[in-house]
């Protein structure tokens, strides 16, 4: 697409298309990015493929970098509220995120309170220990805000920075469970009203349109102030984001690329459209 | 709905008594767009489009008073043929055990779903054993051994200092040890593009015969899903696919696009957490789910 001296023409908007709906970015935002590229090649002379790609990145750029993509962990403790639907990488990504904050100079304790599913709290346990930080849990089947309950209790008595609560996996078209969310966010805010002063939904790169209709429901029970997209190391590209990011007006705080204690990286958004448009 | 867009886009034909071929196109990219955005691939929806075309400009559309509701019939009609065909549950060999391995993306739903498999073999009177082949996730071995004992599952654990593929060989000889007819691989997530890990799937063939392949994928799976079909099947074949977490409302296109790309039988839908949340798969219920 953005190679030098290709023609503007119908092939390279039909092409320019099909990438970004390959990429998950949807129909709709494909098509509009594509016919506003068009209108603009003309009244800007954009000239080849290469001009025109560099313009498009450029203006979505301009967008994306007018959020601001840092954790806020300025209070301590700051406590952060990990949510999302089943599988999508949220255990693995406390375990990672609680490495880095101690690369970072900062010390964190993770509530395991995923009470519900086999082994979450001994899967919580091992990134635990990967981490170096210490765990809060329960037994399996307890009520996960008692978890987070003692955790930031934990947290404030030892004066730890960060408290990293894992959650349950639940799809966000369950009523029952969502409202367990609801519960557990209204747990820590009544400990510490300024709190949680993060929400991050986690969302697989893999996640197709459902992933819009997961960001809208979780932000409705728990209002969120970022997202991860995980196993963007894998063939995925997760161009829901770009969607979700506009509608949502929630930043893509950080990224998972892969299965180690070290793969988390801040989100770059330049980047991450380099990947998408080569 | 397709039928309400459809219906949209084709009304200002509507005076004239009689639609053109060219008008049916108009729908006809409707009906793409529904697809594209139930995450069926884009090439597939192409495809899809390409193939109804000529009875969408029949005179049964041409003619209808109600061309939309016509065309919505002609997709249904289709999407069922095409997700359809071979029903397929485990095929029991007349030699047991029979092997069935399990594999798929991260997060996918194998380990839950191993344990579903578990449930359903054995009230299909025959005796299981899933056998906790990931070694690598954290504590997977303590989920499957927990799914196992509340369900009153069979679980071996063989030993975590062998191969992967040797440890898979030690299950099968365990279960047959025990006179289980039926031995369930759980295997580690793995991305289709991460080499020496299909290679480790490979080796677990070489090492002990696998009769059936069942790839799992989460039915939210966007455009991708051909890929990761196309990936796993040309690595290792696939015999059938399982789409998990169809109690969700992730429109499941990804089942078109992996049954028109492989070609292989989806042969349960994952429907929730519990161990008995699997359903035989419903062609006509995912085609309604995808036309939305
Ligand atoms: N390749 C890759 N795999 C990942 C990444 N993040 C998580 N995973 C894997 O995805 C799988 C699921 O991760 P979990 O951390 O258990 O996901 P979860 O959201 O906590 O799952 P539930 O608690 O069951 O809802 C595991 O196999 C992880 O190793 C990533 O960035 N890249
Ligand atoms: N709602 C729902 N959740 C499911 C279904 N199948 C699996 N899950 C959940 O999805 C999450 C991931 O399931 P696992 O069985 O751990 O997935 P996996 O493929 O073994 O994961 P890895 O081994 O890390 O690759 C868990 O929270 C499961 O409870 C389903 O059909 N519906
Ligand atoms: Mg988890
Ligand atoms: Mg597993």
């Amino acid at each position: 697409l953005a190679a030098p001296g290709r023609k503007l023409d119908d092939a390279f908007y039909d092409d320019l298309t099909e990438v970004l709906i390959a990429a998950d970015c949807g129909v709709e935002l494909s098509e509009r990015l594509t016919a506003a590229l068009r209108q603009r090649a003309r009244r800007d002379n954009l000239g080849d493929g290469a001009g025109a790609i560099a313009a498009l990145k450029a203006e979505i750029l301009a967008v994306m970098s007018t959020y601001d993509r840092a954790l806020d962990l300025r209070t301590v403790p700051s406590v952060v509220l990990v949510v999302g639907v089943n599988g999508s990488g949220k255990t693995t990504t406390i375990g990672k995120l609680a490495y880095r904050l101690r690369e970072e100079g900062r010390t964190s304790l993770i509530a395991a309170a995923d009470t519900y599913r086999a082994a979450a709290i001994d899967q919580m346990r091992v990134w635990a220990d990967r981490a170096g930080t210490d765990l809060v849990a329960h037994q399996p089947g307890a009520d996960p805000g008692a978890v987070v309950f003692d955790a930031i209790q934990a947290a404030q008595a030892r004066r730890v920075d960060v408290v990293l609560v894992d959650t349950a996996g639940r799809l966000h078209t369950k009523v029952n469970l969502m409202a367990e969310l609801g519960k557990i966010r209204r747990v820590i805010e009544r400990l510490i009203p300024e709190a949680p002063q993060e929400v991050l939904l986690v969302v697989d790169a893999t996640t197709g349109m459902n992933a819009m209709r997961q960001a809208l429901a979780f932000h409705e029970t728990t209002r969120l102030t970022g997202l991860v997209i995980t196993k963007l190391d894998g063939s995925a590209r997760g161009g829901t984001l770009l969607a979700v990011e506009e509608q949502l007006r929630v930043p893509v705080k950080l990224v998972g690329l892969g299965e180690g204690l070290d793969d988390l990286n801040l989100f770059d958004p330049a980047a991450y459209l380099d990947a998408i448009f080569g | 709905a397709l039928s309400d867009r459809l219906a949209t886009a084709l009304r200002r034909f509507s005076g004239r008594g009689r639609l053109t071929k060219e008008d049916v196109e108009v729908g006809l990219r409707e009906v793409r767009v529904a697809l594209l955005e139930a995450d069926v691939n884009f090439r597939v929806a192409r495809a899809f489009v390409d193939r109804i075309r000529e009875r969408a400009v029949g005179n049964d559309v041409l003619e209808s008073l109600t061309p939309g509701q016509q065309i919505v019939k002609i997709v249904n009609d289709e999407l069922v043929a095409l997700l359809g065909g071979e029903q397929r549950k485990i095929q029991y060999q007349p030699h047991p055990p029979t092997v069935v391995m399990l594999v798929g993306l991260q997060g996918s739903g194998k380990t839950t779903t191993a344990a579903k498999l578990g449930l359903a073999i054995r009230r299909d009177g025959h005796r299981p054993m899933l056998v906790a082949a990931d070694i690598t996730r954290p504590a997977a071995v303590q989920q499957l051994q927990k799914l196992g004992l509340d369900n009153q599952l069979l679980v071996t654990v063989p030993d975590g200092k062998l191969k992967v593929a040797q440890l898979c060989a030690r299950g099968v000889a365990e279960a047959t040890r025990l006179n289980c007819d039926v031995v369930i691989l759980d295997t580690a997530g793995r991305l289709q593009i991460d080499e020496p890990l299909l290679d480790e799937l490979r080796d677990i063939r070489k090492a002990t015969t696998v009769h059936e392949v069942i790839l799992a994928v989460d039915a939210m799976t966007g455009q991708e899903a051909v890929n990761v079909a196309k990936g796993f099947d040309d690595a290792i074949h696939v015999d059938g696919v399982i789409l998990t977490k169809l109690d969700g409302d992730a429109r499941g296109g990804a089942a078109l696009s992996m049954r028109e790309t492989i070609g292989k039988p989806i042969m349960y839908c994952g429907t929730g957490e519990k161990v008995s949340d699997l359903e035989p798969f419903a062609p006509d219920r995912m085609a309604s789910r995808i036309l939305g």
